[in-house]
């Protein structure tokens, strides 16, 4: 473990609960990507197969708990939840992210590490991640108006892949036969995607206005 | 060794 998957870990687990404390609390999810959401359950759930079979750490079981316990909750209350379910916005949110299961699901079969059950659905799960936020980017330049809690919410999320590069490079540098093509290529992507975001939450983070991306 | 290794990652 290195300062940069921890730091790494610590924002995509600030992302989660901003996105959790935004639903729970003001009992709304406008602005949110009901497909992204479900995108990054079907992430987590082909990820953390292993979660009963190999024991890495209490640190690394506990977070897989809760990454899939978090990500599942968010998809049953923006679709279930009797008043956060009103403002699900699925006349806006129309990507149609099935799209991305079935390339990244066939990438996962022909690009691998190893051609065995787990490591193919663990590959699937970095490529389909690396796709997976799309819904939700197509839907902030949608609605105009971005509320902070969904703005925080995107930057966390992209900013705790960001830190992942910086793991993967100082791991790259300190262990031996560390190399990781696949996972770097994909990590990489996933980052990539957010640059324009990255931009404009900055520029409106700078000149202290509201967050809008161009249409 | 190297497999398991490999997915110590979240």
């Amino acid at each position: 473990m290195n300062i940069f998957r921890l730091a790494g870990d610590m924002t995509h687990l600030a992302s989660v609960l901003v996105l959790l404390l935004k639903i729970h609390t003001i009992k709304s999810c406008a602005g949110i990507s009901l497909k992204t959401q479900e995108l990054y359950a079907l992430v987590f759930a082909t990820r953390y197969l292993d979660l009963f079979t190999d024991y890495i750490s209490l640190y690394n079981t506990l977070m897989k708990l809760i990454f899939l316990v978090s990500s599942f909750s968010i998809v049953w209350y923006i679709r279930h939840h009797k008043i956060v379910r009103r403002s699900y916005d699925k006349d806006q949110d129309t990507f149609r992210h099935y799209f991305l299961v079935l390339p990244c699901f066939l990438l996962a079969l022909v690009i691998n590490e190893k051609f065995t059950v787990k490591e193919i659905m663990w590959t699937f799960s970095l490529y389909l991640e690396a796709v997976a936020i799309l819904p939700q980017l197509v839907l902030l330049q949608r609605t105009r108006n971005i509320d902070n809690l969904t703005g925080q919410y995107v930057f966390l999320l992209g900013a705790y892949r960001s830190l992942y590069i910086l793991n993967w490079i100082y791991r790259y540098f300190t262990e031996p036969h560390y190399v990781h093509w696949i996972t770097w290529i994909s990590g990489l992507v996933q980052t990539l995607l957010y640059a324009d975001f990255f931009y404009y939450y900055f520029q409106s983070w700078k000149n202290n206005v509201k967050l809008e991306l161009p249409a | 060794m190297e497999t398991f290794l490999y997915h110590d990652e979240l």
